[in-house]
């Protein structure tokens, strides 16, 4: 399960990061 | 503006992008801010896993959102129609400068940062969307001359 928590944790940010340069370009 | 972050050896591939950023930092901050997003979105794409280059991307982030308020009234930063257009024609400007002085037998280091820099240009340009055959072209030839004159340089040789 560790491993399905990091994969899901990474996921996670990359979508957060993802977001935020979508949000930036259309700032 | 402080001083861009130290990327990661992970991301050694978009260190040209920020060098360019860097010295634009004052001259065109135009320049800079788009170096640096098309540098962050590529990164993206190399390496968001490892907490190296994790940190680094938030603190990019982090400050192209700094930059993107400070320059609220600049167009060319908040637009991207604008952008494209601003980093075209400075593009452009460089290129044709390069190869004026080629043409003219003028060879030197700046001829080759010229060359150089118009084409990693011309790549940030790929962030609006897909380059016109002939920006592609003058990509091509930009990079190629860079690194031919370089070349030429190094080995004291005359280019042709």
């Amino acid at each position: 399960t560790g491993s399905i928590g990091t994969s899901t944790q990474v996921s996670q940010e990359q979508d957060e990061l993802t977001q935020r340069l979508s949000r930036l370009r259309q700032m | 503006m402080t001083d861009i972050p130290t990327c990661p050896p992970t991301l050694k591939a978009i260190q040209h992008y920020l060098k360019i950023a860097q010295e634009h930092a004052s001259r065109d901050p135009v320049v800079a801010y788009w170096c640096q997003l098309h540098a962050l979105q590529s990164a993206l794409g190399i390496d968001r896993k490892s907490d190296e280059s994790k940190a680094f991307l938030v603190k990019m982030m982090d400050r192209l959102e700094v930059m993107k308020k400070e320059f609220k009234d600049n167009e060319a930063i908040t637009n991207e129609v604008a952008a494209q257009a601003h980093l075209e024609n400075y593009a452009l400007k460089l290129f044709i400068w390069a190869d004026s002085q080629d043409r003219a037998s003028n060879f030197g280091k700046n001829v080759v940062k010229a060359f150089y820099t118009s084409g990693m240009l011309f790549d940030v340009l790929t962030t609006f969307g897909e380059l016109s055959e002939e920006i592609q072209q003058n990509r091509k030839y930009a990079k190629w001359k860079a690194a031919y004159i370089h070349n030429c340089l190094k080995n004291g040789e005359t280019p042709v």
